[in-house]
């Protein structure tokens, strides 16, 4: 179930006065044989003891991998599906012991806990929703929002776990007249809440209340972006963007992420900084993750790349390797370990 | 960028909006 590979990571040389630094500390390859489709980091509690593991998940199984001695890990848990394919994993922070998942085939059709039963370890799980879902995303104070149906029947709902992940409640924030196609929280401000919305407008809601505060249309030379993270400093509201949808320029390079900023009063905003790819390298944002001031993306190109968003540069460049494009990067939410898999079940740990 | 492009900032924005907006 488990291998363990200590060794360097190649990394090209990046236009960087301070390139960031990759190092390979480990390798599992998840044993199912469904194409591998997420991967995240969480803790988990057997015996008393709170662990860093590992989530992976395929097609058909999604599997939970304790870590051993010198960076080994060994699956203790794996989920089965039979109807429905997995799309992507949703971590819920601060909850022990359970992980969201969303089920689907191009869209999301379900949004089901995993867990284990105290009684006798063995894998469960609980359908917690299921429709036509935009959107979901795992919130800090065990709660997890989603939107779902479709214009006249929009909904925003939060439901927030219990500690032990049991026991949910449920409540709906004011929907947009549009479909909302991500979420982000705001750093530091628990109870606002950003989504982007399919006609390039930023909304925001106040958690405590279900308040729609503010509509904010951005610019429109990227359609249908992607809000990753947000925080407020001197009431202004700064967020980082990715544009799926972006053209390649040959002016700007090729934005992959931007930062934002708006005065959330006004509606007023403006471009900060576009995150390019280096010199002499292409591709678009297929899928990333933001965390602090790092942001990981998976290019078409089958590359990952990561930026300092602070220093405004690409600090790190990972081809595919070996022979295989990657597919998926997350940061890990347990240390400062990058995460990134490839279809075909391999999942590789760099130290950053 | 330039702040006075933005407008009027307040450091209590949330507030604020939470306050204007119907509840």
């Amino acid at each position: 179930h488990s291998i363990e590979q200590t060794e360097i990571a190649d990394l090209p040389a990046c236009d960087s006065l301070n390139p960031g630094y990759l190092q390979l500390v480990s390798k599992l390859k998840n044993p199912s044989g469904s194409c591998s489709v997420d991967v995240s980091a969480m803790w988990w509690e057997r015996a008393g003891l709170k662990e860093p593991c590992i989530i992976t998940a395929c097609e058909y199984a999604v599997s939970l991998w304790k870590p051993l001695d010198t960076w080994q890990w060994k699956n203790i848990y794996t989920w089965h599906f039979t109807e429905v394919p997995v799309l992507q994993i949703v971590p819920v922070p601060d909850v022990c012991n359970l992980v969201c998942v969303a089920l689907g085939n191009l869209e999301i059709r379900e949004i089901r806990a995993l867990f284990c039963s105290p009684d006798d370890g063995s894998e469960k799980q609980l359908l917690l929703k299921s429709g036509n879902i935009k959107a979901v995303l795992g919130l800090t104070k065990r709660r997890l929002v989603n939107s779902s149906g479709t214009l006249c029947d929009h909904q925003v709902e939060i439901m927030t776990f219990a500690e032990d992940g049991g026991n949910k409640e449920k409540q709906f924030l004011m929907p947009p007249e549009e479909t909302v196609l991500t979420f982000a929280e705001v750093q530091g401000m628990q109870e606002a809440l950003l989504g982007t919305t399919v006609m390039n407008n930023i909304v925001i809601w106040n958690l405590k209340t279900g308040q729609l505060l503010k509509k904010m249309h951005i610019d429109d030379s990227y359609q249908a972006s992607v809000c990753h993270k947000a925080y407020s400093e001197m009431g202004l509201l700064f967020v980082v963007l990715s544009h799926p949808c972006a053209k390649e320029s040959e002016s700007l390079g090729s934005p992959v992420f931007q930062l934002i900023v708006i005065n959330p009063k006004t509606t007023l905003n403006v471009g900060v900084m576009l995150y390019c790819l280096p010199q002499g390298q292409a591709g678009r944002f297929l899928e990333g993750d933001v965390k602090d001031h790092c942001a990981a993306a998976v290019l078409t190109s089958g590359a990952i790349a990561i930026w300092d968003l602070l220093l405004g540069h690409c600090t790190a460049f990972l081809p595919p390797v070996p022979d295989q494009n990657w597919s998926f990067v997350k940061w890990s939410g347990t240390d400062s370990h990058l995460l990134a898999g490839q279809k075909d079940g391999n999942i590789f740990i760099y130290r950053y | 960028c330039n702040k006075a492009d933005l407008g009027p900032i307040s450091l209590n924005w949330f507030d604020e909006l939470s306050s204007e907006a119907p509840p």
